[in-house]
């Protein structure tokens, strides 16, 4: 079976942010170049290091980017934010 | 914990699997379904009952890559399933990419999965407790598995605590006409406090623990007996009789239940199969109308008592049963013959259980601990919670 690629670059990990509530749907889409504001970027890593329970850089380190790479559950941790998971 | 938002307004929920995983056999995970949504029937009043047809409130797929609804799975590896919240369907979806394995530490374990998707499908958001089963990262493997209170504080603050008898889930032909019957209550009587002597004592593979006595038991709490106890063991483990001599849990998550010469299989509280089977069958090398059984913590094997001698059990070896055994009791020392139960308690201790008494026992020194008050002490203080009953046992001349 493919194998889901690691959490590895500033592109995955904006994706990964998105994909978990942490950074808005349009960052999702590699295609468009939403940009962020570094504000934005920066409370989003720190958000999900807080949820992680990591230490809170707001660095994309490689101790955030490792648990990025964790098998886990496809719901988003933050809940609410966007369009939630809605079945259309 | 988070919540959603949503919830169920109704209890007693229904699901299907749709789409089943290509590398298990269908009953099997039938069991770990029905063991994974069981793990929120435990501390509430939700039941669970799988149907093979028609509508339902949970429908299970195992699907790969884009599955139509707009969320596609990225193979091996991240995300391994996800599901949605009551407002949105409650239906779960696993990524069959995935290797799911079942009582096993390779590939991913589908239980573990399973029963946290269910939390969503129930209304629970993800924790950032790490211990919770609602932490959104997948651990490994763990064999004995126990629902964290974040996650009990959750789900009861969306359904309420237990209140029913406990009705077991799935236990009812697989239609949403269940009879309206409620088991007869056992009445709570304190006979345990005035003859504390007891058939056996296990945990289940949930991590609670359970004595047996007659036709009915006993859910314990850290210190003494659940409220609403005793019941029936008849209604608590469809199919099996009272009167049990041995009991023990294996890492498969299995509970094993031994009377007279037969056994039974359970996976939770459902029968696993055809039972009763013969010991002989089953446990080569273990002798019937067994005193006590137990896997022991310092190796994880299966302990076997009868009379003044004990057996060591070990599935994986041929022949299981080394020919040195059966070897005498006294080897434990200060464990006396002719045992009632032994237990490898959720504290990590092993425990002897004779007529009223029981003993601690030091797995690293193999003896009976040395504590205050000494061991052997009363059952129904320590383990039953019984009011003016002794705490200990010096000074009794038996």
């Amino acid at each position: 079976a493919a194998q889901s690629a690691p959490v590895s670059s500033t592109t995955k990990a904006e994706i990964y942010l998105s994909q978990f509530g942490y950074l808005p749907a349009s960052a999702r889409n590699p295609e468009n170049s939403g940009l962020q504001d570094k504000r934005t970027w920066v409370n989003a890593i720190q958000e999900f290091q807080s949820f992680a329970g990591l230490n809170i850089t707001g660095e994309l380190d490689e101790e955030t980017m490792k648990l990025m790479s964790l098998p886990r559950c496809g719901v988003r941790d933050r809940v609410g934010t966007g369009d939630g998971r809605s079945k259309r | 914990y988070a919540l959603q938002g949503s919830r169920w307004r109704v209890k007693n929920l229904t699901y299907k699997i749709s789409k089943y995983p290509k590398r298990l056999k269908r009953n099997d995970v039938d069991a770990e379904i029905a063991r994974a949504f069981a793990v929120w029937s435990e501390d509430t009043d939700l039941t669970f009952t799988r149907k093979t047809s028609g509508p339902v409130h949970i429908e299970i797929k195992f699907v790969e890559s884009e599955h139509g609804d707009g969320d596609a799975f990225d193979g091996q590896g991240g995300t391994l399933a996800h599901a949605f919240f009551p407002v949105f369907g409650g239906d779960a979806h696993f990524d069959d990419a995935e290797l799911w394995t079942i009582g096993s530490p390779r590939g991913t374990n589908l239980f573990q999965v399973a029963a946290h998707e269910f939390g969503h499908s129930l209304g629970l958001s993800h924790s950032d407790q790490s211990s919770a089963l609602m932490a959104p990262f997948y651990r490994g493997f763990e064999p004995v598995f126990k629902l964290d209170e974040d996650d009990k504080a959750a789900i009861q603050s969306l359904y309420g605590r237990k209140t029913s008898q406990l009705t077991p889930t799935n236990a009812f032909p697989p239609t949403t006409h269940r009879p309206s019957y409620t088991p007869p209550k056992v009445p709570l009587d304190d006979s345990i406090c005035k003859d504390s002597k007891i058939d056996t004592l296990f945990n289940s593979p949930t991590g609670e623990t359970y004595a047996f006595k007659g036709d009915k038991y006993y859910k314990l709490t850290t210190d003494s007996v659940e409220d609403g106890y005793p019941k029936l063991i008849s209604k608590g483990w469809p199919g099996l009789p009272g009167n049990i001599d041995a009991a023990f849990t294996y890492k498969n998550g299995k509970t094993y239940f031994f009377k007279g010469t037969q056994y039974w299989r359970y996976q939770g509280t459902q029968m696993d199969g055809a039972y009763p089977k013969e010991i002989s069958e089953g446990f080569t090398g273990i002798p019937d109308h067994l005193d006590a059984a137990m896997v022991w913590g310092g190796n994880g094997k299966i302990y076997f008592f009868k009379g003044s001698k004990f057996w060591r059990f070990d599935p994986s070896k041929r022949p299981p049963v080394k020919a040195t055994y059966p070897k005498p009791i006294s080897n434990w020392e200060g464990v006396p013959n002719n045992l009632d139960a032994a237990l490898r308690y959720t504290n990590g201790y092993t425990y002897f259980f004779k007529g009223d008494k029981y003993y601690r026992f030091h797995d690293a020194r193999f003896a009976v601990d040395t504590a205050t008050p000494a061991f052997p002490r009363p059952t129904a203080h320590w383990w039953f919670g019984c009011k003016n009953t002794p705490s200990s046992t010096v000074g009794d001349h038996q």
